[in-house]
């Protein structure tokens, strides 16, 4: 076995399943095969877990589908089928599921299927910092192995997770009701055994049945169906409440990310009348330049995209575009973006913009669309949808592109996430998206980037900047540089 | 006998190698070219933990166990703590 980081502080965890009807299983019958997975750890430690039914547990269960943002995507049906963090705070121990796998909630895992409680057995392993284990056998092995209804953990893993957290007290642990951690005994009822029918002898009115071998008798009468069974984590645990129908508390909301607000965009049809800038149009009206009321102040701001377009460089801040040259500031500037180029709405803001390299066209993102301008003009047929360049579905906006000066491969990058785009085929490479860790020093949900002329590339978020050192693959320097005072010429401080 | 013999690793064996920790990722976007050596001991170490025989190619059994269903974390710790070459001190 292989211990990995720290362990918890606290022996008494809460474990919180976040999604409703995960791949179309029964909540009721998902939570009761968590809870014998997490019992498998309990048994053999001085942990306890309780279910809540808040996003404040410490180890909280969700499925996804494909990339979902902590930079482990899902593959679909097949190899990948789930994968935990190790203890610690914001996402540690929580414990993500393939939405997409053929998971079923009966223990043995057949070929059709992947067994729930041996996945999340293994998962919650992670969850309480063990690493994976080169033991065949173990529950730690990380390639997929069917457990058995009553599983015991291997040697392997019992050591591991009582070097982490101790043994349990006693043998009798759970079952003596002096013990703090005692648990009320569980009604299980026994399945229905198959009796096959006895030879019945018609020559005579009674009928004889042959007696069962005692293995197979009945303990109790089944009163509800196997997959209602109570569970001592369950809300209906105690006889006299099992009339009452199951309570599954509401989802609460999911927890909002705390990132800049996105806006969503919808764009117009290609033709529709741009709005004029001036709205009166009576003979009396004069042409009055725009007034600049919402323009950013230059030296106190983060920046929506920066690139270099034809040796200029393009710094786009809500409405408005600063273009720089080699004389500094462009008279004019800033202005704003329709005044530049020519969209088929107002533009209040674009999430990122660059020079395609092939045929010089720009390349704007605003939300879940992209525009191509040919110089100022757009293109014909454009906007477009994200996913025509492969992008998935569900990606809300582009946060940055570049051409990389490295390689002159062009670059996405989202959230933790980034693709590289292949320009000639016009789709996102195979093996994408990666984490944005490969970009060591930059960390997740940067602003722009983009490519100096001498080819070096910088990487802005929020005020600040960083050089990169393309060739180690890591930030020029660790601590970030002020924006406002190296591209903007304002004053330090 | 050859002096040399190359080991052949296909993009997606060497994916399958990075992602699972048993490779160091920092090639990935700068192509860095990986010795023979290198490729080698990662296949071993995959074989290795897989609990097949260490042959040092990518096999058939190799192959097999490449496909099996599997957890998604590393079964490595991130090598770019481990590689020397990652860690040498650069003059200013």
């Amino acid at each position: 076995y292989t211990l990995h980081g720290s362990p918890w502080k606290h022996l008494n965890l809460t474990w919180s399943l976040r999604t409703e009807r995960p791949s179309g299983l029964e909540t009721g019958g998902v939570r009761r095969e968590l809870a014998r997975a997490l019992d498998v750890w309990a048994k053999n430690s001085k942990l306890t877990f309780h279910e809540i039914n808040s996003d404040a547990a410490d180890i909280l269960i969700s499925f996804h589908r494909g990339y979902h943002g902590d930079g482990y995507p899902f593959d679909g049906r097949g190899q990948i089928l789930a994968h935990a963090f190790f203890p610690g705070s914001d996402r540690g121990g929580d414990a993500h599921f393939d939405e997409e796998e053929e998971w079923t909630l009966d223990s043995s895992g057949n070929d059709d299927g992947t067994s729930l409680f041996a996945v999340a057995a293994h998962e919650f392993g992670h969850s309480l910092g063990l690493a994976h284990s080169s033991v065949r056998g173990a529950l730690m092995y990380p390639w997929y192995q069917g457990i058995t209804e009553d599983y015991e953990l291997p040697e392997d893993d019992k050591h591991g997770i009582q070097q982490m957290y101790g043994a349990p007290e006693s043998r009798l642990w759970g079952k003596n009701p002096d013990y703090p951690g005692y648990r009320p005994p569980v009604h299980r009822p026994s399945y229905p055994t198959y009796t096959p029918r006895t030879t019945t002898t018609t020559t005579t009115a009674s009928t004889t049945t042959t007696e069962r071998p005692w293995r197979t008798r009945p303990r109790e009468p089944m009163t509800h169906p196997p997959d209602r069974r109570d569970h001592p984590y369950r809300p209906n645990h105690y006889p006299e409440e099992r009339t009452r129908p199951p309570y599954y508390p509401p989802r609460p909301e999911w927890p909002v990310t705390p990132r800049r607000p996105h806006r969503h965009h919808t764009p117009p049809t290609v033709g529709t009348t741009s709005t004029p800038y001036t709205t009166s149009t009576t003979p009396s009206s004069r042409y009055r330049p725009p007034v600049k009321k919402d323009l950013p102040d230059n030296c106190d701001t983060d920046y929506d995209a920066i690139s270099l377009i034809r040796r200029e460089l393009f710094i786009f801040k809500g409405k408005y575009v600063w273009r720089l040259n080699d004389r500094g500031l462009v008279d004019g500037f800033p202005a704003e973006i329709n005044q530049l180029f020519k969209f088929p709405m107002r533009v209040d803001h674009v999430d990122a913009v660059y020079e395609r390299i092939e045929d010089n066209r720009i390349i704007f993102f605003i939300g879940r669309y992209f525009y191509v301008f040919k110089a100022f003009y757009l293109e014909p047929g454009y906007p477009k949808p994200l996913t025509a360049l492969g992008l998935p579905p569900d990606l809300e906006k582009i946060d940055a592109a570049m051409v990389w000066g490295y390689n002159k491969k062009t670059y996405f990058f989202s959230g933790s996430m980034y693709w590289r785009f292949d320009e000639n085929v016009n789709h996102v490479e195979l093996d994408y998206p990666r984490d944005i860790s490969m970009f060591a020093g930059v960390g997740p949900n940067i602003d722009t980037v983009f490519q100096w002329k001498n080819g070096t590339t910088y990487f802005f978020k929020g005020k600040h900047f960083w050089q990169f050192d393309d060739m180690r693959m890591r930030v020029a320097h660790k601590k970030p540089k002020s924006s406002a005072h190296y591209w903007m010429g304002c004053p330090r401080g | 006998k050859p002096a040399f013999s190359a080991v052949y690793v296909d993009d997606r064996a060497q994916n399958y190698l990075m992602k699972f920790g048993y490779l160091p990722q920092s090639g990935l976007e700068t192509g860095n070219l990986r010795t023979d050596d290198q490729l080698r001991d990662a296949i071993r170490s995959l074989q290795k933990f897989g609990g097949i025989p260490e042959t040092g190619q990518v096999d058939e059994r190799t192959q097999q166990l490449m496909v099996r269903r599997r957890c998604g974390l590393p079964d490595k710790p991130d090598l770019r703590l481990q590689d020397p070459s990652l860690l040498r001190r650069f003059k200013r």
